[in-house]
């Protein structure tokens, strides 16, 4: 997963992505 | 032995399927547990989607491969679902442990939210078997059944696809490169053009976004 681009903030995660908090 | 792209695609094959032999195909206890923390349990619902969305691929694998690959597209199915449990209970740990929160009810209960990670989770399957590898068992070449035709099946938005991507990779360590490798480029394609067409929900995201900064003008249309 190195090679991966992660974009998620550090206080993001799958609950904001669908509005959940 | 030297490899070859159907080697690599086989042993590719046999390490998801040794990934997924001591998943379940159905929710674990851990599992179980978040859904009786809910406010409104979603077990039944999750139930009767992966059961629904059984008969729809297995239907939708047998009119792009053929008839007599409707078992074939039902075993894939299947691995997909114990995929997409055992992401989903990875996922709910790291939530838990980063928002200190056990009831996930409105997630849980969230439909498009379970079909994307399923979507997502079946998109995998499919990916690992391939096109070359699909040979191996006999399907047609001429079949296209890469991404997005999983977007097709589920009747899903590629936007809402791509919203679980990145999830999806942090929860499932066992990823191979070249899987992550794929996914990344699905995002691609989506941001790209997919979630760009018309009745997308990128739109109201966009729409929103500006009215909440207090914005009126309209986003633009795809067709300008």
């Amino acid at each position: 997963a190195q090679d991966y681009h992660f974009g998620l903030e550090e206080g993001e995660g799958i609950s904001e992505l669908f509005d959940c908090n | 032995l030297p490899q070859t792209p159907v080697r690599a695609a086989m042993n590719n094959i046999q390490q998801l399927i040794m990934i997924l032999n001591s998943a379940t195909d159905k929710p674990s206890d851990t599992l179980i547990t978040y859904f009786n923390n809910c406010t409104v349990n979603p077990q039944d619902s999750i139930l009767k989607r992966v059961e629904s969305f059984h008969h729809i691929f297995k239907k939708k694998f047998a009119e792009a491969v053929g008839q007599g690959w409707a078992e074939t597209g039902a075993q894939r199915y299947r691995l997909g679902v114990r995929l997409y449990y055992r992401v989903m209970e990875s996922m709910l740990k790291s939530e838990e442990e980063r928002l200190s929160v056990q009831n996930f009810s409105t997630l849980l209960n969230d439909n498009i939210f379970h079909t994307s990670l399923l979507a997502c989770a079946v998109e995998v399957v499919m990916a690992t078997y391939g096109r070359n590898a699909s040979q191996s068992d006999g399907t047609s070449a001429e079949t296209d059944l890469s991404f997005p035709w999983i977007l097709n099946v589920f009747d899903l938005k590629a936007f809402d696809f791509y919203k679980v991507i990145e999830s999806f990779i942090r929860a499932e360590p066992s990823l191979t490169r070249e899987m992550i490798k794929h996914l990344e480029r699905c995002e691609h394609r989506i941001l790209e053009s997919l979630a760009w067409q018309s009745g997308s929900p990128l739109f109201d995201l966009i729409k929103q976004s500006k009215e909440r900064e207090g914005q009126t003008d309209q986003p633009e249309t795809t067709s300008t």
